[in-house]
């Protein structure tokens, strides 16, 4: 609830919300893993 | 523009925009710092520069509604804080650009081009010229 | 930091006011959950501008479009993108007097707030937190709603004329004698609406030639009377008297911009109360710069007076100060009278040309005689001419609450704005999704609210304004004050560092 309230999705529609949070998790992953391929 | 959290906000968001760029496995330093710069001065000049108006109603009888966000910050005061902060960061970011493009022309170019985009609409000369 | 008494010694007592700062974390997620809308609202009007999605807001016709834009489009960015998304906030169907309880007709949305069907449901009995009614005279019963009705039966609902002509009844006059004994002026006029009071007065007081100086928060009625007397306009920082005096010196000392000729007239324009700040105007030293720098002062009392002062006679009571210092008293009669219009009250020669001279005066219809009645009742009982200490006991209970809900939110941990003293209290919420959360949590606990975001204050203070009553007992403001903390604490919106 604190997250959708601090990113205010709580605000926006589900479909919104998805795509966010998808965008969010692939970079996340990519930062990830390019990380450990730089390190 | 002036208001408490703002400059912080846009040099995190500059960085934020970096990490994500840098994240992309398949791209080069060089070319993370050019792709940085060129889609900050993107952004910069579209919210700045171009878009006219307020996007809110605002009581003023649709007196800014010509003006650039540029134009009506401050009032339209010239050389305040927060237009001297506005103007220095993409110059920075130039800089760095280019110490991390090791000079390369291509890349300077491009940056140099991107860079006078947004720096030429700033000067007070060119306030309300079309 | 403007918040520091300057002269102490023209004050008669404490003068405490407070705005804490915003945290720079919270400033800093606000600006980043507004990027995010902004970007997400970007990306809907995109949809709406390729037909990806269905645009439900009026726009020209195709064949239109060659004509100029009726709309201007990037106006309504943030009532599209923003507003709508929270605007079951606003705006709720009230069916009742919206006294210290209230009855709210519930409403669903099945598409996001686009559209609103009521489900035959009423929330009865809904605290009422967010309305103006300092002294609880917004009740159908007792001896107001009583005189109001038979004047109705008397005199009818309505007038169909102007002062100037027919539309002047004894009711009228009755009336304004009563406010101006109650101001302790020489001389009052009455209006039927509070907003024209301000924005059809003003052009008559001043015109080219004259300044007028504004504070930066003052109500658009203000600024639009201000503007439609083709003045010259300085706005100075909210209740910031340094800022006040630098004006008031460069206007004598340069004079009309160009030509350096004296101002015809140097008009201050201040209010009682801010009800968006709950900051109290610092009357004695707007007082001793108007006398210092011969300037009029124009205050509009349409909080503070009912609701401030020992004796409920506005901010001027408040501080001990002499109300013929003050060239034009005005009001309202909408926030703790229970009824509608404006007042300006001054001296007889004043009134007389504003009779005369005043757009609302000659053009518009008269204040209806029930509205008057319940203003005559009302002010009486304020006054305690009606033999009893109804209008007193009122007072006290305000200023009791006042005191008690503030301290109360303050100890929980909140960040409250403005004076110690008045009956306006905003509560900071920031983030824009938390705005929308708390009406709706607030709902859910049977506590109606007002909450206010951005543009209509700062990007990074929205916030939820309460209005204390003197109609709320200890026991409504306690179950308010612990629904306000389990949502302070669901929500997180406990950020003062003063806890």
């Amino acid at each position: 609830y604190q997250y959708l309230l601090v990113t205010a999705l709580y605000m926006l529609e589900p479909w919104e919300r998805t795509i966010f949070n998808s965008l969010l998790v692939s970079v996340a992953a990519m930062a990830v893993y390019t990380g450990y391929v730089f390190i | 523009m002036s208001s408490r959290g703002m400059w912080l906000s846009y040099l995190l968001c500059i960085g934020l925009l970096h990490v994500i760029l840098l994240s992309i496995p398949i791209v080069s330093v060089p070319v993370v710092w050019t792709l940085t710069n060129l889609i900050h001065n993107l952004c910069m000049y579209l919210l700045l520069h171009t878009v006219k108006g307020t996007p809110f109603e605002t009581p003023d009888q649709g007196k800014a509604r010509l003006l650039t966000h540029w134009e009506q910050m401050d009032y339209g005061l010239q050389f305040t804080a927060s237009r001297k902060f506005l103007t220095i960061t993409p110059i920075i970011l130039y800089i760095l650009t280019s110490f991390y493009t090791k000079y390369d022309r291509a890349h300077f170019v491009v940056n140099t081009v991107s860079l006078l985009v947004v720096l030429i609409p700033k000067l007070p000369q060119l306030h309300g010229v079309r | 930091n403007h918040n520091v008494v300057r002269n102490p010694s023209l004050y008669n007592k404490p003068f405490v006011e407070s705005y804490e700062e915003t945290p720079l974390l919270v400033a800093v997620l606000t600006y980043m959950g507004y990027g995010i809308l902004t970007i997400f609202g970007y990306l809907r009007d995109f949809m709406r501008h390729w037909n990806i999605e269905k645009c439900s807001v009026a726009r020209e016709r195709d064949e239109q479009k060659d004509f100029v834009p009726l709309y201007q489009d990037f106006e309504n960015f943030y009532t599209r993108n923003l507003y709508t998304r929270i605007r079951d906030n606003w705006n709720r169907p009230l069916c009742g007097v919206p006294g210290s309880k209230m009855d709210i007709v519930e409403q669903v949305s099945h598409d996001y707030n686009r559209t609103f069907q009521n489900t035959g449901k009423i929330m009865r009995d809904v605290i009422n937190m967010g309305s103006y009614n300092y002294l609880g005279f917004a009740e159908n019963v007792g001896q107001c709603a009583d005189a109001a009705i038979q004047v109705t039966e008397k005199y009818g609902s309505g007038v169909c004329g102007t002062r100037c002509e027919m539309g002047n009844l004894d009711i009228h006059q009755e009336m304004e004698e009563l406010v101006a004994r109650f101001l302790g002026v020489e001389s009052a006029l009455t209006f039927g609406m509070g907003f024209a009071t301000n924005s059809m007065n003003i052009p008559a007081l001043a015109g080219k030639g004259c300044l007028i100086l504004s504070d930066e928060l003052n109500h658009a009625s203000l600024v639009l009377g201000a503007r439609l007397s083709g003045s010259t306009i300085r706005v100075f920082k909210h209740n910031n008297m340094v800022s006040l005096e630098k004006l008031l010196r460069d206007a004598i000392v340069h004079g009309q911009p160009r030509t350096h000729r004296p101002w015809k007239k140097l008009l201050i324009v201040v209010e009682g109360i801010y009800s968006m700040e709950g900051s109290i105007v610092r009357l004695p030293e707007v007082i001793a710069l108007k006398k210092r720098y011969k300037a009029f002062l124009y205050l509009d009392e349409a909080h503070s007076i009912g609701a401030l002062g020992p004796n409920g006679k506005g901010v001027v009571d408040y501080f001990g100060l002499d109300p013929k210092d003050v060239d034009i008293m005005m009001g309202t009669f909408t926030k703790s009278f229970g009824a509608a219009g404006g007042y300006i009250g001054g001296k007889r020669e004043l009134i007389q040309y504003l009779r005369s001279h005043s757009h609302s005066a000659v053009y518009a219809t008269s204040m209806p005689p029930p509205v008057a009645q319940q203003i005559i009742t009302s002010m009486t009982t304020i006054m305690g001419e009606d033999g009893t200490s109804l209008g007193a006991d009122r007072l006290r209970q305000l200023s009791e609450n006042t005191t008690y809900f503030r301290r109360k939110l303050r100890e929980m941990g909140f960040i409250i704005y403005g004076n110690d003293d008045s009956p306006v209290v905003p509560m900071m919420l920031y983030m824009p999704a938390k705005i929308g959360a708390f009406g709706r949590e607030m709902l859910k606990r049977n506590i109606g609210t007002v909450v206010v975001g951005f543009p209509a204050t700062p990007i990074i203070e929205s916030r939820a304004r309460f209005c204390v009553s003197a109609a709320h007992t200890r026991e409504t403001l306690d179950v308010a004050l612990k629904a306000i903390g389990e949502v302070g604490d669901l929500l997180q919106l406990k950020y003062s560092r003063h806890q």
